[in-house]
């Protein structure tokens, strides 16, 4: 389903050069759930970003359900990446300007689908992560874990083939993490769902199905 | 050292009345180090925010070090806000124009103290938590770890009599975190530092004095 072939990633500051990114040969097969570990700093949501088609690798070759994307131009990765890819950031990425439940609907805007049925999938999505009675509320008034779990309903309205999740139970309780986890399972069991999770949590990277930890950069073992 | 007398906080949007704190009564002690759990959404950042001085409660007082603060005029309030407490934000809150190490220096502008002896001592709190190979980077171009300890080091740059920590290692690998974990309990320990620190790790918890709950605003037991 992805494919990356001796990947490298740099990024130059004025000062600093880094190789976040070293040599990554990683398959991930249709249908996998596997989780990405290592200390903060390796380099986990640089490989996320670049399989979510948001990020160049500087060297290497990325194939995207055999499709091969070094060629494509921003607008053709841009439409791939709508329709088959679900990405949960580190960092949420909400609008702030848009409700929590506009929020969510953006990834249906890419479909043909009428104005109600989108908001009523995105109440679905925000009902799934208990946050029903917050869909009027606007990003800077909730509390962290709920931005956490918009960002999470945003990725899973489209029930898209793939979802990229960067470590997304990072500002939860254990039972919302859990729950969380639960839904991640749930669409990789009903719809087959690709799921690559970066995680710290060993507890909950134990219960997907393989786990590749980085260490600098690079895979170890 | 924090002494709140039935607190009420309440949140008003268009549509919905939050009450996110109900008659809350807490007492930190001079060097407690205090942790606070509870699920998502239950009012812990709102707590800290109010014994740090960002937030005003609805009703109730709070005292500081023995005065009484809800008298005082924002200007008061800053001053001692600068003087007495390091605040480490859930989302960070580190500015994107100013580089890490300027970002570090900034508690530091408030005192009497040369230039010179501002950039030895955020240097020495970046080595604290191992990001001495990043101080000239912007927040953009670091990972979710980096810039949690960005905000930590910030933090703890002016020793200051309390450190109210808000979910400190959320984005850290288990290690980093308890590396985190162990400059905190130094800081309790040698500087006799007040620290009350919200987080949803039972394990960093039960390392502290003495752990609150809250459930949908109100403490339980
Ligand atoms: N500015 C605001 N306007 C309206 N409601 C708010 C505002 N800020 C917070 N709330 C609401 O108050 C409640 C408590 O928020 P708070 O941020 O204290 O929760 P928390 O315990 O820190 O949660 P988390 O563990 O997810 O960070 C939440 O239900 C939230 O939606
Ligand atoms: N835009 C950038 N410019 C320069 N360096 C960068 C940039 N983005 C990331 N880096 C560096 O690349 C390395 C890997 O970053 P990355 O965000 O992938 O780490 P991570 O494994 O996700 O860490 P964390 O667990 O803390 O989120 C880090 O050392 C970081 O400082
Ligand atoms: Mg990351
Ligand atoms: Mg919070």
């Amino acid at each position: 389903m992805i494919k990356l072939k001796n990947i490298d990633k740099v990024y130059r500051t004025d000062k600093i050069e880094t190789l976040a990114l070293k040599e990554i040969d990683l398959e991930v097969k249709k249908n996998e759930f596997l989780s990405i570990m290592g200390p903060s700093g390796c380099g986990k949501s640089t490989l996320l970003n670049i399989m979510g088609l948001l990020d160049q690798p500087s060297k290497g070759e990325i194939y995207i359900d055999a499709e091969q994307v070094m060629t494509f131009k921003d607008k053709k990765l841009a439409k791939l990446r709508n329709k088959k890819i679900g990405f949960i950031f580190q960092s949420f990425h909400l609008i702030n300007d848009l409700s929590v439940v506009d929020n969510v609907e953006i990834p249906l805007l890419y479909r043909k689908m009428s104005g109600s049925e989108r908001r009523r999938r995105a109440l679905a999505a925000l009902e799934k992560v208990g946050l029903n009675t917050r869909t009027k509320h606007f990003p800077n008034q909730l509390s962290g874990g709920q931005r956490q779990r918009v960002a999470i309903a945003r990725a899973i309205v489209g029930e898209p083939e793939i979802i990229l999740a960067d470590e997304p139970t990072g500002n939860l309780d254990s039972n919302m993490g859990q729950e969380i986890i639960d839904i991640l399972h749930n669409l990789h069991k009903n719809e087959n769902t690709t799921i690559v999770m970066v995680t710290h949590d060993e507890h909950i990277a134990k219960q997907t199905e393989r786990i590749i930890r980085l260490f600098d950069g690079a895979m170890v073992n």
